[in-house]
């Protein structure tokens, strides 16, 4: 695998706020879980209306969207297991490794 | 150039450094390699010259990309820029025009260290890799240090934040590499480019703050034609505007530092995609993404050529 499969089960989830108690609330999301944002380029960036993109761990991912569901925050998941999509990126390189 | 090279695959920085030192040799005529200095980690800083050679005096573009370690679709984008550069320098009256009259100074991996760190630990690097003293964090943003309005809003004091501006201005090698070299040429280099990645918009100064340039309608048309000949390949959708209002607000920026440093066309593309694969923009869009871009940055070049 690449990486050492560390990204296996991480999931990449979309958020829009629509308010701002939900982007308040996504900030603080964001800071105590230390997720990795994608969009935008920092936590103090989130604000109503913005899309943020968030790179949630495995583990992380069933707590917060158990937070996003009980604060009543629409998301999306862009991306449901992200050490696939890393390998299916290089699809080549991969099937050339395997090679 | 380099015999099975594809250049619709991701390479690694070693790849794209032998890549460069063989370009330099098969193509010494419209290319030449040149090292602006090193960076944290000691490895080179290499840029590509890509021109006609000329005794006659030219003005040139500069065109940086992967200043953010996870944004691999940048330095794919600048080497698809240099190999069209070489293949169509006959064939094309657009391009021939352009190396004959202009020099392009290309840096394919700004930020060298976090590039190779995303392909050996952490995919997901933005940073750069230099050690913080006091803190166990890794990295200043390259796109918050520069010396302009340095770590006001929209970047970070502290160390371990994705946007931390650094200890001071141009404390990263790499970005005082740059900046010198910038400095150094700032009578010749009319326009400044960096590529970065996901948002697909073309944007242009000022991040730090909400205010319009005075070139601001020769910036904006150049803009709006960019996005327009982006479009017609593909039907692909830029948004277009100053980085502030368009994007967000953010400080020591290296757009708006060639800016203030005297460059009258300053830009920063965020290329494809808006999120649907994010920094893992499969390879099998690198064409099509080259492609469309390839057709903005001529046009910008072309309305360089122009009197605006």
């Amino acid at each position: 695998y690449l990486y050492d499969n560390r990204y296996a089960g991480d999931k990449v989830i979309r958020v829009v706020p629509e308010n701002e108690e939900a982007a308040k609330t996504l900030k603080d999301l964001s800071q105590q879980f230390k997720v990795d944002l994608w969009q935008p380029g920092s936590v103090s960036y989130i604000s109503k209306g913005a899309f943020v993109d968030l790179h949630v761990s495995r583990n992380t991912s069933q707590i917060l969207l158990a937070y996003l569901q009980q604060a009543n925050i629409q998301y999306t998941v862009l991306i449901s297991d992200l050490q696939k999509a890393v390998e299916k990126q290089s699809g080549l390189r991969v099937s050339r490794n395997r090679r | 150039s380099l015999p099975g090279y594809s250049y619709d695959i991701y390479h690694s920085l070693e790849e794209i450094q032998s890549w460069m030192h063989h370009l330099n040799k098969s193509h010494s005529g419209l290319v030449h390699m040149l090292s602006v200095g090193k960076s944290y980690e000691g490895r080179p800083l290499f840029v590509l010259k890509l021109g006609k050679r000329s005794r006659v005096y030219k003005k040139a573009v500069w065109m940086d990309c992967g200043i953010h370690a996870r944004e691999w679709i940048g330095p794919a984008f600048c080497q698809w820029f240099v190999n069209e550069a070489l293949q169509t320098y006959q064939t094309d009256p657009a391009m021939r025009r352009m190396l004959n009259q202009l020099y392009f100074y290309i840096m394919p991996i700004f930020n060298v260290d976090g590039y190779h760190f995303s392909w050996t630990h952490d995919r997901f690097w933005r940073k750069t890799r230099s050690k913080n003293s006091r803190f166990h964090c890794h990295g200043v943003d390259a796109n918050r240090n520069w010396k302009v309005k340095w770590c006001d809003e929209g970047a970070s004091i502290h160390p371990c934040d994705d946007t931390y501006c650094g200890p001071f201005p141009e404390s990263e090698p790499e970005v005082k590499a740059v900046a010198d070299f910038l400095r150094k040429h700032r009578k010749q280099i009319k326009a400044y480019l960096s590529f970065h990645a996901y948002a697909q918009m073309l944007l242009y100064p000022y991040s730090y703050k909400y205010a319009t340039i005075p070139n601001f309608s020769c910036v904006e048309s150049a803009a709006f034609n960019a996005v327009n000949a982006l479009q017609s390949v593909y039907g692909i959708r830029y948004r277009y505007g100053p980085a502030s209002s368009t994007l967000y607000v953010s400080s020591g920026s290296s757009m708006d530092w060639a800016y203030k440093n005297g460059i009258p066309y300053a830009f920063a593309f965020e290329l494809r995609d808006t999120g649907h694969f994010g920094f893992l923009l499969p390879e099998t869009l690198i064409k099509p993404t080259c492609t469309e871009t390839m057709l903005a940055v001529k046009n910008i070049t072309m309305h360089l050529l122009k009197k605006c």
